[in-house]
């Protein structure tokens, strides 16, 4: 039975598809199938494993959904996403009414996996609720800088949010996890010693260094897991994961 | 009569938010009147000037919106956001026939000031058209990375798509500003490089380096250009003042 995962912040750029990627590779690594859902139009998490985005959302289409997936040369299986605009208009407005369809067709797919990790975009919207809604817990990405603590508060109000709507399943935050720390900028042990001290219990240990490698292996649509097995990310990532399968077990 | 830039790229984390509250003190600095409005529901335009966000957002207030600016100490006018969710979903699935009315509240609004730019947030959605049918020209900020140009070509469909929509007006790009380069990373310096040969016009000759003091500016509720007068990224905005001043004009 999966476990489904959204990786979800309203703020742009922290690090949501590069941790789908990224704890996706180190999860098959560590002996687990896993699904990564690409729920963004802007289709990252599909170009970041070298794939191409499909012409239309697959969340709308009439096709069964495991007859769009693809595999990945690093193990993990993909839903790609798709930029055509009118279909993201439409799950924009879609009624919560409507969610149902969307979440159990995703959840039908996912049960063929150990785990499933949801690539949301960066808003508050209906593509991000759909996928909270699908999700069993929510791994929060957060940038060392100050403008994403700020966004913090926003984000936990729309988990609330989605919790009442759900009526009386939790949706427990698995954790959130710092990214892109630069141990030569102050701010960032800033902000990581204050979401330390606000949120003890849900920030994960591990905290994931801003890497040249990171980033470089993005653009060979890879993993840094795979691309550079020796930088200080892909042990990061390692610990992460470790944690991930630690804090899953006893949820 | 005013000069209304918006400020959008889909991408998150660009330095969307940094680009408007730095450009837009730096003009003041230069002798011209600016407002900067905050079209983004994470209201970080609002809180980098160390201001509130607004209850209700003001794009639906019945109230005109020259009663909801504020001054900041730095000079710049804001016209606040707001985190209202209710209101961002409201927007969101706006008719385009009803955009008129809010294009015309902010143009009208702008009409006050010599420059007017607008702080999209990270998406292709309703108020990002807003901001496009609003706007005379479009500024993209772009950070020195791989997942940032992929984001160009989707960014430059939707400015298409608006210029359409708006019949024979012109919405031409203001320019391309690459930001956050820092020198020791590989990959920006190929960024660069490849975005300057796609878009040689396009693209403004001043880079915006990624410094800490920008990052810092932000938490104190400042721009860097008041909070670091000698930063790097200083003389850069300054630079990007000029060639800002210099298009304009030539537009
Ligand atoms: N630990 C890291 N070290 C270096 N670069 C990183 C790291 N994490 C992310 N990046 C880079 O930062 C940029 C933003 O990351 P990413 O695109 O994964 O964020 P996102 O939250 O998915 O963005 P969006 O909000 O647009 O969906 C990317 O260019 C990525 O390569
Ligand atoms: N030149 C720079 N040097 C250092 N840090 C920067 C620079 N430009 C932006 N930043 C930092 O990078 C982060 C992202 O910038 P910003 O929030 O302005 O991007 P954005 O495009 O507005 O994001 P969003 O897509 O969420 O609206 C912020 O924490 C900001 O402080
Ligand atoms: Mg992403
Ligand atoms: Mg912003």
């Amino acid at each position: 039975m999966a476990h489904i995962i959204a990786i979800a912040n309203q703020k742009g750029g922290v690090g949501k598809t590069t941790t789908a990627i990224n704890l996706g590779v180190a999860l098959v690594m560590a002996g687990r199938t896993c699904l990564v859902v690409d729920g963004d139009p802007q289709c990252n998490a599909t170009t970041g494993f070298g794939l191409r985005p499909l012409p239309r959302h697959p969340w709308l289409s009439p096709q069964s959904l495991d007859q769009l997936v693809s595999p990945t040369e690093e193990g993990v299986t993909l839903l790609p996403g798709s930029p055509c605009r009118q279909d993201a208009d439409k799950l924009s407005a879609l009624p919560t009414a409507r969610f149902r369809t969307v979440v159990s067709r995703l959840r039908t797919l996912a049960k063929g996996f150990d785990f499933a990790l949801i690539d949301c975009p960066p808003s508050l919207g209906k593509i991000t609720q759909i996928a909270l809604h699908t999700a069993d817990t929510v791994l929060v990405p957060l940038q060392c800088e100050y403008f994403a603590m700020e966004g913090l508060a926003q984000m936990c109000g729309l988990i609330e949010f989605i919790r009442k709507q759900r009526g009386q399943q939790a949706l427990p935050l698995l954790g959130i996890l710092l990214n892109q720390f630069d141990p030569s900028w102050q701010i960032a042990h800033e902000v990581v010693a204050e979401v330390r001290s606000y949120f003890p219990q849900a920030c994960f240990k591990t905290v994931i260094p801003r890497e040249q490698a990171v980033s470089e292996a993005t653009s060979h649509g890879h993993s840094v897991v795979t691309y550079s097995p020796r930088a200080r990310a892909t042990l990061a990532y390692a610990m992460l994961t470790v944690e991930t399968l630690y804090r899953c077990d006893s949820n």
